[in-house]
């Protein structure tokens, strides 16, 4: 039998040094570290795929560094409404979330709509009550809120205003 | 967006993603992180992917999916897979786009076509690794 991998990533883009300071650099690479030990500690112990997976992106959810759970981009109208999805090789089996407002972490409710549901996508208000309905945790949706995406908002707005959208670089446009 | 892929000592595959989407994202938009085939893709023998980028390119190329259908029909490895999809095809749409990958046989692929992609791996020597840019 192969011996056990894992591998995450935490979004790709301009990653400019300016748009995080160096001490915010350090906490994201410690936050990418985390998610590998939070994985390797299921894999190492003859443990699944699946939850290895689940469990280093709850982690990068859970980190304010990356554009997931806590630390989300916002919406044209300054909320956050997330996406997530899981899928098992070994069954083909999958499950999915979008546009919920107030999961705290999406994977856990991907998953449940894998193993507990006869869907494979589940979408908003709906997906959230069903959620809350198989005891996940769930937050207000400012719980998902940072300084961060509130100003790259503000940013991008200030250039709608001015009619200078086109300008705004890959970093504005996306996070 | 993050996203995981893995293997696990039984050779069992798995891949996972979620995402807030975009910056000033029009309400109710959604990418390929949610979209089986589009954003998150696994398949035992075949491999696992996790995708990152601007969603409806992947969508309409089933990005995911196309991983494992150049490895399990046209005989590429993960390699020749992930580098077609990510350096020749996403690129040609002028967007950014990366992804992490992993084979039935433990072998990692993590292209990007941007200055930098968040990523890390532990592959079989254990070894914990992360890096942000190329």
């Amino acid at each position: 039998m192969p011996s056990p991998v894992i591998a995450i990533h935490g979004g790709c883009g301009t990653l400019a040094a300016d748009l995080q300071s160096a001490a915010d650099w350090a906490e994201t690479r410690a936050h990418l570290a985390a998610a590998l030990r939070a994985a390797w500690r299921i894999l190492a112990a003859g443990g699944a795929a699946l939850d290895a997976v689940e469990a280093a992106v709850v982690v990068l959810e859970d980190s304010p560094h990356f554009n997931a759970g806590h630390g989300a981009a916002l919406t044209e109208d300054a909320v956050h409404e997330l996406d997530a999805s899981i899928m098992d090789g070994a069954t083909m089996a999958a499950g999915a979330v979008c546009t919920v407002r107030t999961i705290r972490n999406p994977v856990r409710a991907a998953r449940a709509v894998m193993e507990r549901s006869d869907c494979v996508l589940l979408a908003g208000a709906a997906a959230d009550a069903f959620a809350q309905a198989h005891g996940l945790a769930c937050v207000g949706n400012g719980y998902f809120t940072t300084e961060r995406r509130v100003q790259a908002l503000a940013a991008l707005k200030a250039r709608a205003a001015r009619g200078t959208i086109a300008l705004a670089s890959e970093a504005e446009r996306h996070g | 967006t993050v996203g995981a892929v893995a293997l696990d000592g039984d050779g069992r595959l798995a891949a996972a993603t979620s995402t807030g989407g975009f910056n000033n994202k029009p309400a109710g938009r959604v990418g390929d992180t949610p979209v089986i085939g589009a954003g998150t893709y696994a398949r035992n023998g075949v491999c696992a992917v996790s995708c990152t980028g601007q969603g409806e390119v992947f969508m309409r190329r089933v990005a995911a999916y196309d991983v494992v259908a150049r490895m399990s029909y046209a005989g590429q490895t993960l390699r020749q897979a992930t580098d077609a999809l990510v350096l020749d095809m996403l690129s040609s749409h002028r967007i950014g786009a990366g992804l992490v990958a992993v084979d039935a046989a433990g072998n990692v692929a993590m292209p990007f076509n941007t200055l930098g992609m968040a990523r890390g791996w532990i592959a079989a020597d254990g070894r914990l690794r992360v890096a942000t840019h190329k």
